[in-house]
Formats: structure tokens, sequence, C-alpha cells
């Protein structure tokens, strides 16, 4: 009694999404009594090569391709997502937990056997396998029955939602599952635009996570928010608990005089903008009325006037002190080198260089210079010969004027400078002293100024 | 812009969204206003899709589109300097952006101002020798005339042999147009095969 299922890997919540948008797959199928109903199907057909079968609709959609196909992507699909935690007492749950506080099994709802109860498994009361459910609204949450007969049945202690991601700081970094706002509205999907359209795609703000509807904060508010379902009410805060003194707060890399990536760990005390206008104390509202207040953000260090980023802006920033000019960075704050240490040293443009570091100022590590992955290289042995292009050492077969180089192993950077320096008694000559002659052909010409800007005057 | 006038600067990129992860980040060319409205006839918007970071202590990053942008009388490409070029003193330039005006102009519209560039040598005298070789400088003018906050990463067009071009990059500066004051800049030729070399690896 094979089952048709058996030519199939089933992949839960995910879909396949052909990126040639042209193309179209087969419509969908609706009354398909179940996933062996559209594998039959498929099956049958010599193009068919997987399906989507969708539970809730009951529905089955036949594809000619697979995620291994070309042009196609394996992708969560955005009609499935399953909680981890419980709201309530936990009557929607629809997660997968199988094991009961005792730690025994659950038994298969659809068994009567070791225990015989009363309930069957539909499509609509979610009572699959054998997760924990709350069939019966219990106050204390999911239950299951037990394999074991002594053990009728248990809870299975799913923690609720509220209490399972607490909040650290402004919650930028909250991942929990909140999904309702302080009012007891529920929260609108981030990848959905309506009721209210937004700027926060998930798809441009993947280090914000802004997964289904749960409540986040991505961008610097005082605490994670969400837009509500409600249309009266475009967006609210929610309520999300604050991690205790014991949860360890996420330890940035202070730095005191200069910054590190967009500055947020950054505690010096520049307190003018880079233009050198004074910066305008945190604590005060004028000349600018602002929400960045030391006590709300308690944990971004808005001390004085000193220059901050408490809203992952690209920068440390600060209000300025002239009523014309709101905000400005303080970009004469030196970047912090995140460049590794050099190990040795070039003279000139290094092109005679012959030592053997072989990792670019990031420490990535170089990339052979015989080899054709990740990168295909333009400069190899065979047709640099003078470079002597051994192994993967920092060389400069193109007498670049920055010094070392090579590919590297990092598929996304194809070639970068090496952890090198120039040689400290090295005296490279300057190109202020013999300006060269220059002969330019295309480019470099635009429409008359005048009669353009004239005309858009008028 | 400090102390500019209105006007038209083709090669000029505006880079917005950067409050978000460089997958955000977009240039709109083909406009005159800080602001276009959507649908702004001209107004192309083009998606960053990668980064390469200049070399060290160039203050430089190359910017990848996801897409090539249509020349045409509003966008228009400028000139790279040959490798190690030295834009003659007296050279007449031009800075460009939406950046700040400090009240001297409209910050609806893009701003110019005209600059005239001098030699390190005498740059280096009221800058007591900081300047580097991959820097330039242009005359501070007894007016404040410059470039400000949101105007980095602009241009320093000049014009030499009957085209413009691109010499100098806008960086921050300790004040803004300060009078009697040289500005400095990135020097692009110093930077020029490095440009190639990332388009052609």
């Amino acid at each position: 009694q094979r089952s048709p299922l058996n030519d199939f890997q089933v992949l839960r919540g995910t879909e396949l999404q052909h990126l040639l948008h042209k193309v179209e797959p087969s419509p969908w199928q609706e009354d398909t009594a179940d996933a062996e109903e559209c594998a039959r199907r498929c099956g049958s057909l010599l193009d068919c090569r997987a399906f989507h079968y969708n539970v809730s609709s009951r529905s089955c959609q036949l594809l000619p391709w697979t995620q291994h196909s070309p042009q196609t992507r394996l992708q969560r699909s955005g009609g499935y997502y399953v909680r981890a935690c419980i709201m309530d007492n936990g009557v929607q749950y629809r997660g997968t937990v199988a094991v009961t506080t005792g730690g025994l099994p659950c038994q298969h709802w659809s068994h009567k056997f070791p225990n015989d109860h009363k309930y069957t498994p539909t499509p609509r009361n979610g009572l699959e396998e054998n997760f924990c459910r709350n069939p019966d609204k219990d106050p204390r949450g999911p239950w299951c029955y037990t394999t074991n007969s002594a053990v009728r049945f248990q809870s299975c202690g799913i923690k609720s939602c509220r209490d399972a991601a607490c909040m650290r700081c402004n919650g930028e970094d909250y991942r929990g599952a909140v999904d309702r706002t302080e009012s007891g509205r529920e929260c609108q999907r981030w990848d959905l635009q309506h009721p209210h359209p937004h700027p926060f795609e998930p798809g441009k703000f993947l280090d914000k996570h802004l997964d289904d509807n749960y409540c986040r904060n991505p961008d610097g508010s005082e605490r994670p928010w969400c837009y509500t379902t409600d249309p009266k009410l475009e967006r609210e805060f929610c309520n999300i608990p604050r991690c205790g003194p014991e949860a360890q707060p996420r330890h940035e890399a202070t730095t005191l005089s200069c910054f590190r990536g967009k500055g947020e760990g950054y505690r010096g005390t520049a307190n003018t903008t880079a233009a050198g206008v004074p910066c305008q104390r945190w604590d005060a509202q004028y000349p600018h009325q602002h929400r960045f207040t030391p006590e709300k953000y308690a944990c971004k260090d808005l001390r004085e006037n000193f220059c901050r980023n408490p809203d992952g802006s690209e920068a440390p920033w600060c209000f300025t002190t002239r009523p014309g000019m709101r905000m400005a960075f303080c970009y004469q704050i030196r970047r912090c080198q995140d460049n590794v240490q050099p190990e040795d040293c070039y003279y000139g443009t290094g092109e005679q260089y012959r030592g053997s570091v072989s990792k670019t100022r990031k420490g990535v590590p170089c990339q052979h210079w015989s080899t054709t992955t990740p990168h295909k290289p333009q400069f190899t042995p065979t047709s640099a010969p003078r470079a002597q292009l051994a192994e993967n050492f920092c060389r400069n077969p193109d007498g670049d004027s920055h010094g070392p180089w090579c590919y590297t192993t990092d598929p996304y950077t194809p070639f970068d400078y090496c952890a090198l320096k120039r040689c400290d008694d090295d005296r490279p000559p300057s190109i202020l002293e013999h300006p060269d002659q220059v002969l330019f052909e295309k480019c470099g010409k635009r429409v008359a100024r005048e009669n353009q800007w004239q005309s858009k005057l008028r | 812009v400090v102390g500019g006038q209105p006007g038209n600067s083709p090669w000029t990129v505006s880079l917005r969204n950067r409050h978000v992860p460089l997958t955000g980040y977009e240039v709109w060319l083909g406009t005159l206003f800080q602001n276009p409205q959507p649908g702004e006839p001209g107004l192309q918007q083009v998606p960053v899709v990668k980064m390469v970071c200049g070399p060290s202590g160039s203050q430089l990053v190359l910017l990848k589109l996801e897409r090539p942008v249509t020349l045409n009388q509003r966008v228009a490409l400028i000139c790279l300097p040959p490798e190690g070029y030295v834009v003659p003193p007296g050279t007449k330039c031009e800075i460009a952006g939406w950046g700040e005006t400090k009240g001297t102009g409209n910050n609806k519209v893009l701003n110019m101002a005209s600059l005239s560039v001098i030699s390190n040598q005498e740059c280096n005298i009221k800058h007591r020798g900081r300047v580097r070789e991959s820097e330039m400088c242009t005359e501070g003018l007894l007016a404040p005339v410059g470039a400000c906050e949101g105007d980095y990463g602009g241009p320093l067009a000049c014009f030499t042999h009957d085209c413009w071009v691109l010499e100098g990059i806008i960086i921050p500066n300790r004040v803004c147009a300060r009078p009697r004051w040289p500005a400095i800049f990135i020097r692009v030729s110093v930077f020029t095969n490095w440009i190639h070399k990332v388009m052609r690896l």
C-alpha cells in the first residue's frame, strides 16, 4: 500500500517561487482532499515535478519545477506562520510540541489507544499528529493524551508569548512573538501595506526581523510597536516585559575616541557637529523638541550634549543649537580602523614585494593566484610571470598605486588590499611635483545651464 | 551648499533611505528638487546592490546600482581624471548638493557654488601641513561659500579642456563654508585606477 507521497519530499511552510515572473505555474485546484490526492495527480503527469498543497484551503497546485531547477527559489511561505508560544489560554496554538511537562510523548489525536477519547481531527480544529492542543479551553493551556496508559493526559507547559521573550534597552533586538498592542489590537503583518501603507518592508530591513505581525522596533522608537489592523489607529506600542537585571544586556563594544559600524556604541564626548555647530543637550527641548529623552533611552547614554546614535542612524549625531538646523552628523569622529594589524611592509607601490603575507586588510585569506574560484583571476602566474604570483601571497601585478593586493576567498569581495603598510623609510615620489597633461574624449558635457534653468524658473 | 545658487549638475546623485541597511539605499538622479514628487518627469530611482570599500584612508566607497540609469538631458556622465592628475591652481570648479544652505539659498532645490582650486602647498599654510596628497583644496572666499551637512559625497567638478571632470569629492570639513578658509576635498585622481580596477574585476 504504497502512498504516492513516497515519491515526494515534504517541506512544511515553504513555497517554490519562479524568479521569471512571466512563467506561470498551473492554477490552484480546489477541493483536493489531502496532500496524497495532490501527489497522485502530480505523479500521473510526466511534466509535474512538485506541488503546493494548502491545508487550510484544501487546494493543490501542480509545478513543473523543483528547488533545484534554474531560476527557482525555495522560500518561507507567507501563508504559514507558527507561533511557538501561546496567547491567552493557547486555544489557537498550532505549534509542534508533542511532549508533556512530565516528558511523556503525546498520543496521536487520531488514535484511541492507549487512551480512548471523544476528539476527532478535522482540518479546522488543528488536532494534527500528536501535537499539544487545547480543544477544551483548559485555562492551563495546551495538553495532550499521553502514550502512558497510567497517565491519561498531561499539560505541555508551553510558555505565554508575553513571557517567552523579554525586552532589553529599547527593544531593538526584541524577537519575541507578541502580536497585540497595549490596547489589545492585533498587529498588521509587516509584509502587508494595508490597512496602513508603510516604509518598513521586511526585505529592506533584513536585520530587523520584521517577521509576520510581531511587535518590533525598527526605527529607534522607545519600545517595540506595530501597525494595527484597526484602520483608525495607524500604529501603537506593545506591552513587552522588560528583562530583569539578571538578563545580561548584549554587550555593545563601546568606543570612546572613534566609532565602529553605525556608532551605536560610541560613548565619547564629542559635542559638536562635523561642521562645528555645538550640539543641543539631550535633556533639553530647545531649540529643537524631540523624543530622545535620556530617561526613555536609558541605555543609550544620552548624557549632556554628546554625539550619540540612539536610533540606528548611519553615524553618531545630535540635535544642534542652531534653530535652522535640527540635527547633524558628527562625522568628525574618527571611524575605528577594523583592519587587522599590518604584518609586513612594502616600498613604492609594492610591485617588488615578495613576502608571504596572504590575507587582506580585513583579515580575509587570499585566493591562490593559480585557482579560478571563487573568483576568475585576470592575473595568473602564467599571464604575469614577472610578478611572481606564488601561492596566495600578496602581490601587485598591475602596479596598483595603493599597494599589494590579492583576490579574496570571500565570494562577495573579488579583490582587496593586503594587511601590509608602507615601510617607514619609504619615500614615494609626490604626484604634486610632476603634474602631467590631460586629454579627454567623451563625457563631461552638459546642456548649457542658463537656458534650461531659466525655462524651469519661468 | 552655503552661499550657492540654484543650478544644474546632471551627474550629481542624491543618496536616499540611508536610515536603512544597504539593501534599502537608493540613488535618485535627474531631478533638481530635494523632494521631487513621485512621477516627476526625468526622475530616476535606482536601488544600490553593492558597496566596495576604497583603499584605506580614502573615505570612499563605490556603489553598484541594481541597473544602469538612462542618460539624457538631465542625467549625464562626468569624466574621471587620469590617475595622478593634479588640477592646476586657478582652475574653475563647482560643488553641488541638496544639503544645508544655512539660510543663504533655496533649500528645496539643487544648489551650486563656484570655487577655484589652490595648490596643496598654499592650502597647507592655513591647514598647517595637514592636507594630504590624496586631498585637494579650493580657496577660501571672503563671503561664506562652500559645502555643508547633507552635501558630503557630492562632486567638486572642474572644467578642464572643455569638459567637466570629477576632480574632488566633498568631505566634512571642520566648519561649513568658513570665510577666508580653504576647503578640503578628496582628490579623485589618486583613485581613478582603483575605480577602473573595481569595475574591471
